[in-house]
């Protein structure tokens, strides 16, 4: 996190906001939420306690400007700069303006309100932007599905240095940017996708070309925004093109960058029983057109021509998979071999031999 | 019809990508513009510096110069306030 040049604050716990204008975009219903929203963002983690007022001067001022807006920093139409805010201060410090020209949302359809909001008003208070790519703070927008959102600890840090703590006996956390050479950096699923390779990680997912040295860091949601973060198991079918995310007892079905169905499916239509209610892992073997599925310590095996279970699973893993316990984190099958992974460690499965080959760090594949 | 030797595409694209840079590093990161700079001293961080400046900042490649990576970064939407200095 990086505090304003100065160290602005308002010297005040006590803060009053005022919504001057509405954008047109949006009922003015759901604008009043996200504002209200994004202010107990910063409320929640901090001694900051906020009061709309619908006259008059407020330290905060909202408001929808377009062009030229007589503040010596104008607007440049759709996209670009989106909004900006003004450091602690009186008069216009604290004010925030959104540039009229976007599309203001409650969704992932243009800019979403409530998480643009929430970043200026890191602003309003003496924040300025963060170098760390998880942070709302960060410069650029992403989508985060509002309802899964929490601040990010390097914003309650910086905030909580501003200001101190919340009167909150329980201090709340948030979720940490993970490091891409982290030693020990785990992952939640893994898949090939159209010859690269998918690691997944809460929110985010890695992009790795096994021939180039770079891994690129995103957000789950900059490809998928209707994609939950958190997926715990994913395949490619590279015969269909396509990719299969699986979370908790509902599965995704990706064409490269585009959801082939508009809604979650049941795994339950893949032949699970009701009493599996998560897969830890997958992977589809290209060569017998089969896909297996790992839940704890056992494994359904799964026939993508038939599109049915195979007769007589699940069996247990070690069976079939020696020297791979159970609680497999990840799994995908890149050229000859399987490659499990279990915490901070990665498994080479050699399927001719039927014993794991090498052993490594989970994020080998980043060259670090 | 205009005399004008018609601009090759990838020169006017050059062109474009140079006045993307310029504009961005004016905007967040105290570039000084050209009348700016002609007033003052010459001892302004040229635009390279600053370009290296934004790289660093989003742990991008430290090349100073406007490769593809750091011109994406430069395209993708974002909050109006500057990413240094107040």
């Amino acid at each position: 996190y990086v505090l304003t040049d100065g160290n602005p604050k308002w010297e005040r716990k006590n803060l009053t906001y005022r919504i001057v204008n509405y954008t047109p975009d949006m009922n003015s219903a759901d604008v009043d939420k996200a504002i209200q929203k994004a202010f107990k963002v910063w409320s929640d983690v901090s001694p900051l306690i906020f009061k709309i007022i619908y006259d008059g001067n407020a330290d905060i001022m909202i408001s929808f400007e377009t062009g030229d807006h007589r503040d010596n920093s104008p607007f440049d139409g759709p996209d670009g700069f989106l909004v900006h805010a003004f450091q602690p201060r009186n008069g216009i410090g604290g004010d925030v303006h959104f540039d009229e020209a976007e599309y203001w949302t409650k969704g992932s359809n243009g800019y979403n309100l409530f998480l643009v909001v929430a970043h200026e008003l890191g602003h309003s208070l003496g924040l300025s932007h963060s170098t760390d790519p998880g942070a709302l703070m960060y410069p650029t927008y992403s989508y985060t599905e509002p309802n899964e959102f929490r601040l990010p600890q390097d914003d309650i840090n910086g905030i909580q240095t501003v200001y101190g703590h919340s009167g909150n006996p329980i201090q709340p956390t948030g979720p940490t940017t993970p490091v891409t050479c982290d030693h020990k950096l785990t992952f939640d699923a893994v898949a090939t996708m159209r010859g690269e390779l998918l690691f997944f990680k809460d929110r985010y997912f890695w992009r790795k070309h096994p021939q180039m040295t770079e891994v690129q860091l995103n957000f789950i949601s900059l490809f998928w925004p209707n994609l939950p973060s958190g997926i715990q198991a994913a395949y490619e079918n590279t015969e269909r093109d396509q990719i299969f995310l699986f979370k908790e007892n509902k599965y995704w079905v990706l064409s490269g960058y585009d959801l082939v169905y508009n809604h979650p499916k049941s795994i339950y239509d893949l032949g699970f029983p009701k009493n599996v209610k998560r897969i830890n892992a997958a992977f589809n073997d290209e060569n017998s057109g089969k896909t297996y599925f790992f839940v704890g310590g056992k494994y359904w095996r799964y026939d993508e021509n038939r599109q049915s279970m195979d007769q007589g699973y699940p069996k247990k893993i070690i069976d079939e998979f020696r020297g791979i316990s159970k609680n497999i984190d990840a799994a995908f099958q890149y050229g000859r071999y399987i490659y499990f992974f279990i915490g901070t460690r990665q498994f080479q499965f050699d399927p001719n031999v039927k014993r794991v080959v090498s052993v490594m760090k989970s994020n080998s594949w980043f060259n670090c | 019809s205009s005399s004008a030797f018609p601009v090759a595409p990838e020169t006017e694209d050059e062109d474009k990508n140079i006045q993307l840079v310029k504009t961005y590093l004016q905007n967040f990161y105290k570039l000084e513009t050209d009348k700016q700079s002609r007033f003052k001293s010459k001892n302004i961080k040229p635009l390279t510096e600053k370009l290296k400046e934004m790289q660093v900042f989003f742990g991008l490649k430290v090349t100073g110069k406007p490769d593809v990576d750091t011109l994406e970064v430069m395209k993708k939407p974002r909050c109006g306030v500057p990413d240094i200095g107040q």
